[in-house]
């Protein structure tokens, strides 16, 4: 038996919007920790990793570990329905091959049930090792959004830099190019205006702007992003969930042959 | 041009 109640039900409508794109088949695991999701795009290029922990539910019943298969486009046509406001609860009985979304309006006037299939989804979960990251930059999530989308216009794939001067974004394409830098700046009216860097060793790494762009589907859950960068490895761009877990897009660098 | 890596070049199955 999976019981899951959400009253802050617009962060699941957020959360799918967020991933659908970059992935279309998933599980979701449900364990005493919380509900979670580990799934590649269909290139292997680019991992996400969601984490909403059990805490942070109003009733949070799982009754054993439990994987359910979705296909996201079919999640999210079901939780258009629910309004922003709505209370989500997620119902599964043992053994079922239905998951129920139950949205609740605010004042209990309305409440719906939708019946979703699962299916079955191979998928094995990949081990993701703690990293010593080279840099780690926290920024407006909305700020990183319009540097994506902006370079995309000029060319295909985006280096981002880290040095003592800043982080520093940029492209070229056939029309010319772009570079973008950010210096840190905590001189701002709100914390999460600001931007910082943390920078251990310059870091310069090469990646597909097709898949940053698909990451900032995730921007209106959190008003920052952190990116944090090695040498060798992907790309780690995280967006939090309010105070009860994160999403972690991963991406694999482009390496000059 | 760069070559895109895969993700199970970095990270290994559990």
């Amino acid at each position: 038996m999976l019981e899951l109640r959400l009253v802050q039900g617009s962060l699941l409508k957020k959360v799918l919007e967020a991933i659908k794109e970059l992935v279309t088949d998933a599980n979701f695991d449900c364990s005493a920790t919380g509900f979670s999701l580990q799934a590649m795009d269909s290139s292997h290029v680019a991992l996400v990793a969601l984490l909403l922990r059990s805490e942070g539910f109003e009733h949070y019943r799982c009754d054993r570990n439990l994987s359910m298969g979705m296909n996201l486009n079919n999640v999210s046509k079901m939780l258009r329905c629910a309004g922003n406001d709505d209370i989500i609860t997620l119902k599964a009985d043992d053994g079922s091959d239905t998951v129920t979304f139950m949205f609740e309006s605010p004042n209990q006037d309305k409440i719906a049930d939708f019946e979703m299939k699962l299916m079955d989804i191979d998928s094995e979960h990949l081990g993701i090792p703690e990293a010593e990251y080279h840099a780690i930059v926290k920024m407006p999530s909305a700020e990183f959004a319009r540097i994506c989308k902006d370079l995309s216009s000029i060319g295909d794939t985006v280096v981002i830099s880290v040095t003592k001067e800043g982080v520093k974004f940029s492209t070229r394409g056939d029309i010319g190019n772009a570079n973008i830098v950010c210096r840190q700046n905590t001189t701002v009216d709100k914390p999460e205006e600001a931007t910082i860097i943390e920078m251990q060793e310059p870091v310069s790494l090469t990646f597909a702007l097709r898949y940053m762009n698909s990451f900032t589907k995730a921007t209106p859950l959190s008003n920052t992003v952190t990116i944090s960068l090695s040498s060798e490895l992907p790309v780690v761009v995280e967006y939090k969930v309010a105070d009860m877990g994160y999403i972690r897009f991963y991406l694999a660098p482009k390496i000059e042959d | 041009k760069p070559r895109q890596q895969v993700i199970s070049r970095f990270f290994a199955p559990k």
